[in-house]
């Protein structure tokens, strides 16, 4: 499963 | 945050400047293309659309978004009106349209959730790394490029290319990977890599960037 933590980059 | 990532965003933000500073200092957007810009506009206004929700992020992100916003929106009225005499429309014919379908398709595809900021966010990562080719497709029309419009190109594709390093340093040490972002990074860099090989082997030679 990827890990996606919110979109905290540019 | 790391340093490629912060490197990465300083390129971006100078980027920036030197494509006004570029304006104010030739007094034209000639060379600049103006479908280019608008397309970057449209990534930063839907990819930043949470800062209007996402305050606690942080003041770095929030205030990069929006200067993102504001200055190209900014770039755009200078290029559309006090610039706009130099404006080529005879050579910036690049079909946009298809870049906005199939960042469209691809985000309605492969968003990581079906609702619309992910769509969107989605959409705007694809748009992103395709928004240069008006850009790099009127280069190859013109042939040669101004040197300040150079190091432009030079700063905006840094940008991204900066950011494989920070997702590869991510993924080994903090376990957080990112497949859109990564894949479509990978593919806006490659992009521009036949631009860097030129700016490279005459723009940092000092020689004046032309096509061969």
């Amino acid at each position: 499963e990827h890990v996606v933590r919110g979109h905290d980059e540019l | 945050m790391n340093l490629f990532r912060i490197l990465g965003d300083l390129s971006h933000l100078v980027s920036i400047f030197i494509l006004l500073q570029k304006m104010r200092s030739t007094r034209s957007c000639a060379g600049i293309s103006l479908r280019t810009q608008i397309l970057y506009l449209m990534v930063y206004c839907t990819r930043y659309l949470d800062i209007f929700w996402t305050f606690n992020a942080s003041l770095y992100n929030s205030s990069m978004k929006l200067v993102f916003i504001l200055s190209t929106a900014y770039t755009i009225y200078l290029m559309r009106t006090v610039y706009k005499t130099a404006l080529d429309p005879q050579i910036d014919t690049f079909a946009t349209y298809y870049l906005v379908g199939g960042a469209g398709l691809l985000a309605v595809l492969f968003p990581y959730k079906y609702t619309v900021y992910e769509v969107l966010w989605s959409f705007s990562i694809w748009l992103e790394s395709v928004a240069i080719l008006p850009q790099l497709f009127m280069l190859q029309r013109t042939g040669e490029a101004e040197t300040i419009t150079t190091h432009y190109l030079f700063a905006l594709g840094a940008y991204r290319a900066l950011y494989i390093p920070n997702w590869l340093y991510r993924w080994f040490l903090e376990g957080h990977f990112d497949p859109i972002a990564t894949v479509a990074g990978i593919i806006q860099t490659l992009l521009y890599s036949d631009f860097f090989y030129i700016y490279y082997t005459k723009v940092l030679k000092g020689k004046k960037f032309e096509l061969p």
